[in-house]
């Protein structure tokens, strides 16, 4: 499970 | 993308527009904490800076400067242009309770001690509590003009938009974000004693009245 690295959401 | 992200999206967007016409078609801000204004414009443009150095998708960057854009408008037209409509007595909430613990926890949980990231985090913290003047103001007055509570009920349906959303990205894509997830679940928390009045009373076509 990947932590989120690249913040996509606004 | 996924519906849940993008009607959130929309229900954030539609709470903006709500609060600027709002503002505009009563030329009056009042029942609007600036308080709260200032911190969602802090919020913003400490989130929103990567908006010139990683382009996500069109629609990524069209919604960042739509939401900084607002922000501002919003601004000008409480500090401004209606300043004389701006209950300063009542929207007394000490922002610095909420920006210096924001700060602090920023440098101490976050995924990454770079100043993007820091500062990533601390927005994302920030826009948890910062409807918190908006409601301490609302629960001042006692009351909320129907169009300030349906102005609060799409902003915390966003966030509460945006749980279903990683909910869903981590069924489907495993992805999750634990500073997101954590904050996000806070703000929506914050809103429920107002979801609760805004469907018992607000949809019933009473006015927003808080038990005094």
């Amino acid at each position: 499970v990947k932590q989120n690295r690249e913040h996509d959401e606004l | 993308m996924n519906i849940f992200r993008l009607a959130g999206d929309l229900s954030h967007l539609l709470a903006i527009i709500i609060l600027l016409l709002k503002i505009w078609k009563t030329r009056s801000c009042a029942g609007i904490s600036g308080k709260s204004q200032v911190l969602f414009a802090i919020v913003y443009l400490t989130r929103y800076l990567d908006l010139f150095t990683t382009y996500i998708s069109l629609y990524n960057s069209i919604m960042k400067i739509v939401f900084i854009a607002a922000s501002g408008a919003t601004l000008y037209l409480m500090y401004v242009k209606f300043k004389a409509t701006y209950d300063h007595n009542h929207d007394s909430f000490r922002i610095e309770f909420l920006l210096i613990p924001c700060v602090i926890l920023a440098l101490i949980i976050n995924h990454d001690f770079t100043v993007m990231e820091i500062l990533w985090t601390f927005s994302i913290y920030l826009e948890s509590v910062a409807i918190l003047p908006q409601l301490f103001l609302v629960s001042k007055t006692g009351e909320a003009e129907s169009i300030t509570s349906h102005y609060l009920f799409a902003l915390g349906s966003y966030r509460a938009l945006y749980l279903l959303n990683w909910i869903y990205r981590y069924m489907a894509e495993s992805h999750y974000d634990l500073i997101a997830i954590f904050a996000g679940v806070v703000q929506t928390i914050l809103y429920c004693d107002f979801f609760y009045l805004y469907i018992t009373k607000v949809l019933k076509g009473k006015k927003l009245q808080l038990p005094a």
